[in-house]
């Protein structure tokens, strides 16, 4: 695929972009994080879109992302954990 | 690098692109 500029994303309709980019994104996504890549990206694609074009520019941006979208399921995880166990699970 | 201030959600669904969806069993 060639690389997504923002004058291709604004000639394709919204509910295409997030496509365009959702496609994009999950293979990179997918090679770091291969079980969670589906969530991952459904997280990153809230993101704004000319955010997410700078995230596709920046391998080193776009990791860290995935890192903390990473640490917030966790995050999210520990604490169901917790609500069902009524105890810390750390 | 920029750095992209967005919050994430865990309630946001997920996104599989056409060919990776692990739900359509073969």
């Amino acid at each position: 695929q060639e690389p997504l500029t923002a004058s291709m994303l604004a000639a394709a309709p919204p509910q295409e972009q997030k496509q365009m980019i959702g496609e994009r994104l999950y293979p990179l996504i997918h090679a770091m994080h291969t079980s969670l890549a589906g969530k991952i990206t459904g997280m990153l694609l809230e993101i704004d879109n000319s955010e997410l074009l700078l995230l596709l520019e920046s391998p080193e941006s776009l990791r860290s992302k995935i890192e903390e979208a990473v640490a917030v399921l966790q995050a999210h995880q520990a604490t169901e954990s917790t609500h069902k166990s009524g105890t810390a699970t750390f | 690098a920029p750095v992209i201030m967005s919050k994430l959600s865990v309630n946001a669904p997920e996104f599989y692109p056409p060919g990776y969806n692990p739900n359509f069993t073969d």
